[in-house]
């Protein structure tokens, strides 16, 4: 399903390029679950983005289900994002004067499904990471954790086959990530491919196989 | 130091109220370094921001040093805030065009020490939370957990009595977690109190204290 060759990501801040990723080859299998673990600034979340197609390697190649995404436009790009990746930021990324209910229907904007059917899904999501009473809040009257679970409810509105999630725990109590954590296994259950980057080792281990990142590469 | 007396928060949504914290009653003294735990959506923060003078009670008393904070003006909390109390929010609140170096800086617009010697210590700090080499960096061009540093040498930039800071290691790998709760050890020797809301078992190990927040209440 995803398949990095030699892929580097390099960025310039006045003018020092700072080289984030080297040289990272990787493949993941459909259907997969994985966790990318390593220190704070070793690259996952940049490697994660570019997985998710929100950014493009600086060399090397990229290739989605055996298409190099270095040939496609950025409106190409982001019409294959919309309907088959779902992503959850590190930082989550609401919309802060929409409800918890709207920011989860956003990415339905661009579905064939009609608006009753995307609605159903939204609460049903909703309900599943806990949040059946917090459907009405908008981000600044919900917890950080409430945020983030609102944020993974958004991510798996469209029924993508690859969700990517970038820390979906670190604001959540171990009770509350196991939740989570059961969830995600579930949609994997069903032939989802997962690749969650994460800082903690309970959440870790409910994936199927490890990709340890240090200093912008596969160790 | 820090004194509540059946504290109560109650929030209206639309008409419906959410009591949030109810009958909060907590003695925490000087030179203390407690862990603040519970699950998502307990009421961690919401008690932080109100310890932090962020945020006012509905009912019950805050005596902070011995004086009842609700006879205070906004103003008056505004400069006690400033000058005696340190804050890490669970979002960090970075400036997003300002390097994390005058990110730190921040609070120093209004103390009195002179620029010179508030810029030694802020990039004393930075380089205290392993950011030396990223003082120049803006918000966007940092990875999650160096944002979180960010903010926590932030809060420490006018030597605070108090800190208060809200899951201050959630987007950092087990290394530099430990590395910041040395920091935070170190700083309570000096005589700071410390108050950590924490997820993380490891984090809250650190702490000489814990104290418990369920459904909006101490445990
Ligand atoms: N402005 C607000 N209006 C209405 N409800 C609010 C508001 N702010 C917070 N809440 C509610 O108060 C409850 C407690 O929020 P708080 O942020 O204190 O939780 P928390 O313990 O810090 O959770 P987490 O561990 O997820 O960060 C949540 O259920 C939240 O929905
Ligand atoms: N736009 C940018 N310009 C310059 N440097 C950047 C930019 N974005 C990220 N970086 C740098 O790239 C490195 C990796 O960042 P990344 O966000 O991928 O790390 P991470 O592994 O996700 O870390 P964390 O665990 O703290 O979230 C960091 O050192 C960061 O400073
Ligand atoms: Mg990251
Ligand atoms: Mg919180």
């Amino acid at each position: 399903l995803i398949r990095l060759e030699h892929v580097d990501k390099t960025y310039r801040i006045a003018e020092t390029p700072t080289a984030v990723l080297r040289d990272v080859s990787l493949e993941i299998g459909a259907g997969e679950f994985v966790a990318l673990q390593g220190p704070s600034g070793s690259g996952k979340s940049t490697l994660l983005h570019i997985i998710g197609l929100l950014d493009r390697p600086t060399a090397g190649r990229y290739l989605l289900r055996g298409r190099d995404v270095s040939g496609l436009s950025d409106d190409e790009l982001s019409g294959l994002r919309n309907q088959s990746i779902g992503f959850v930021f590190q930082s989550f990324y609401l919309i802060p004067y929409a409800t918890a209910l709207d920011n989860v229907l956003l990415p339905g904007l661009y579905s064939p499904a009609p608006q009753h059917q995307l609605r159903q899904r939204a609460e049903h999501l909703l309900a599943q990471v806990g949040l059946a009473d917090r459907m009405r809040h908008k981000p600044s009257q919900l917890s950080g954790g409430q945020q983030q679970r609102v944020a993974l409810a958004r991510a798996m509105l469209n029924d993508p086959d690859l969700i990517l999630a970038d820390e979906p725990t670190g604001q959540l109590d171990s009770k509350t990530s196991a939740e989570i954590m059961s969830l995600f296994a579930e949609v994997n259950a069903n032939g989802k491919t997962i690749i969650v980057v994460t800082h903690d080792e309970e959440t870790a281990s409910h994936a199927k196989r490890r990709v340890l990142v240090q200093d912008g590469t596969i160790a």
